[in-house]
């Protein structure tokens, strides 16, 4: 290219739309599986069905209990019978924040959960854990803010809003059960976490590329029960 | 860094998300549900190049191959990331096991002029 003109890496922009999309596809997916050393992609896992891992849950957690009940006794046979209550599964969905955007002073997070949530599922507890790196031993304050679709058009409302006083680094944790349980009913639920946090400050999504670090929300969750019907 | 938008022709960061349900990846990455595989595009004038920032990746390996594919060796300043940060993939391996990996400097955060 002649000074002046467009640099050689601006190539694709003369590409046509259709074009581009396929090319930067295909390079997407070379690219994925060359840094993964694959091949291929892998052919379809086969993961076990999910009524003979409930089955297998459901026995290690009577195992369990009955082996709390007699110490020292060791069952083989038929597995013992759940005792009531017993055969509800809780579980934790775990979901890390993704796609964030940010400015200086203010950074977007979003976490997305399966759609298994919006059904079959209730949120016993949620909780958001972030993590500061601070540079000053002193407390600074940080207003988090979670928001929600606006059922009136395409913006976010300001569910709630909470101000911590964050001392120097590391997890702060914040309860977000009521805003977990809301996202019930959406096709896609997502949670969006607002932050305002002071300009000196880094992100909570770490520069240093620190996975460990990475903010995340803990649902504990059980299967709804079924609605009984009585005669009378 | 800027994003791209509006009528600017300058050096700017292009959004470009990869949904892995799109490309029937969906059954064998868990996690997460796409890539986002932003780029820089855009025109770099002289008085905007010397952002430092390039090292050896992915990127470079691209706009490497791109500047081999052209005609011409004088070039002008690039636009080129400056920020990156890593993919990390959650994923049924070649014999079903469930694995974390971490791809490091995958994602373009910004971009700016060499």
């Amino acid at each position: 290219a002649a000074r002046g003109e467009w640099c050689p890496a601006c190539g694709m922009a003369a590409l046509a739309p259709g074009t581009q999309r396929d090319v930067l596809l295909a390079l997407a997916k070379q690219s994925i599986l060359a840094k993964l050393r694959l091949p291929a992609r892998p052919s379809s896992p086969q993961p076990p069905a999910r009524g003979a891992l409930l089955t297998a849950l459901r026995r290690l957690r009577a195992q369990r209990s009955d082996t709390a009940a007699s110490p020292g006794t060791l069952r083989d046979g038929p597995v013992p019978q759940l005792r009531p209550g017993m055969e509800l599964q809780e579980y934790e969905i775990l979901s890390f924040a993704e796609s964030a955007s940010s400015t200086s002073r203010s950074v977007c997070l979003h976490f997305r959960f399966s759609r298994e949530l919006s059904g079959s599922t209730e949120v016993l507890q949620a909780t958001l854990y972030l993590f500061w790196a601070s540079p000053r031993p002193r407390a600074q304050p940080v207003t988090i803010r979670l928001l929600k679709p606006d059922p009136m058009g395409p913006n976010m409302t300001v569910a709630s809003e909470t101000r911590l006083e964050v001392q120097g680094s590391g997890w702060t944790t914040l309860d977000v059960g009521p805003a977990v349980r809301s996202l019930s009913g959406q096709e896609t639920p997502r949670l969006t976490v607002e932050l305002d946090v002071p300009e000196d400050w880094e992100s909570p999504f770490p520069a240093d590329h620190t996975d460990s670090h990475w903010p995340f929300v803990v649902a504990q969750a059980r299967a709804r029960t079924p609605h009984r019907v009585r005669r009378r | 860094g800027v994003d791209c938008g509006g009528d600017s022709r300058m050096c700017c960061r292009q959004e470009f998300f990869v949904d892995f349900k799109e490309i029937g990846w969906e059954d064998w990455i868990i996690q997460p549900a796409g890539y986002h595989m932003n780029y820089c595009t855009g025109l770099c004038p002289l008085h905007m190049a010397g952002i430092p920032g390039l090292a050896a990746s992915f990127h470079t390996a691209v706009l490497n191959r791109i500047k081999a594919a052209s005609a011409a060796a004088a070039v002008d300043s690039c636009c080129v990331p400056t920020q990156r940060r890593p993919l990390s993939l959650l994923y049924y391996d070649r014999d079903s096991n469930i694995v974390k990996t971490d791809i490091p400097d995958m994602i373009v955060d910004s971009c700016g002029c060499t």
